[in-house]
């Protein structure tokens, strides 16, 4: 474990703490993409199957089982609260997200480090959290204005693959046979797809104006 | 470095 990736852990988990803030707060789940939420449990799922067969450390395991339950819970909410579910923007979320899955899962079947099923579903998950964001970034583009909180939300969990890179770069020069290509690929894939969402960010934080972004 | 290391992160 080194700084970066702790750092980046906990980004992450700051980045759902402020999503279940907003949810739970609010009552309201407009502007959040409902699909790229499911895409996300389906990446927590797919990677940790090995929560019950291999025990790296308890920190490990702990931060397995928090963001499978975080991913589901935001899920089912968006889905069955008879209030959240009110607020959430069908038309508005329409992207083909089943074809990001699709194309995860056949990349998968081609490109991982051994052809087995765990491995498969593990570059699977690597593949599918990179494109995870796009519902949403597309979702936030229509809507126009963003509140706070979802700037807030999107901005932690682009940050988050950010400091995996850096800890990647860490690993490769302090470990002999560190080779992670698959994760720091698609690492890099995902992070830049936030940076004309940063771009945004930045600007909006400097003129200390709402976050627009271009439709 | 065993196999594991690289599925130790999250």
């Amino acid at each position: 474990m080194n700084i970066f990736r702790f750092l980046g852990d906990m980004t992450h988990l700051i980045s759902i703490l402020i999503l279940l803030l907003k949810i739970y707060a609010t009552k309201s789940c407009s502007g959040i993409s409902l699909k790229t939420q499911e895409l996300y449990a389906l990446v927590f799922l797919a990677r940790y199957l090995d929560l019950f067969t291999d025990f790296i450390s308890v920190y490990n395991s702990v931060m397995k089982v928090v963001f499978i339950a975080s991913s589901l819970a935001i899920v089912w909410c968006m889905r069955r609260h008879r209030v959240v579910r009110r607020s959430y923007d069908k038309e508005l979320d329409t992207f083909r997200h089943y074809f990001l899955v699709a194309a995860c899962l056949a990349l998968a079947l081609l490109v991982q480090e051994k052809f087995t099923f765990l491995e498969v579903l593990w570059a699977f998950s690597i593949y599918l959290e990179a494109v995870a964001i796009l519902p949403q970034l597309v979702l936030l583009q229509r809507s126009g204005n963003v509140d706070n909180l979802t700037g807030q939300y999107v901005f932690f969990l682009g940050a988050y693959r950010a400091f995996y890179i850096l800890n990647w770069i860490y690993r490769y020069f302090t470990e002999t046979h560190f080779s992670r290509w698959i994760s720091c690929v698609s690492g890099l894939v995902q992070t830049a797809l936030y940076a004309d969402f940063f771009y945004y960010y930045f600007i909006s934080w400097k003129n200390n104006s709402k976050l627009q972004l271009p439709a | 470095a065993k196999e594991q290391s690289t599925k130790d992160e999250l």
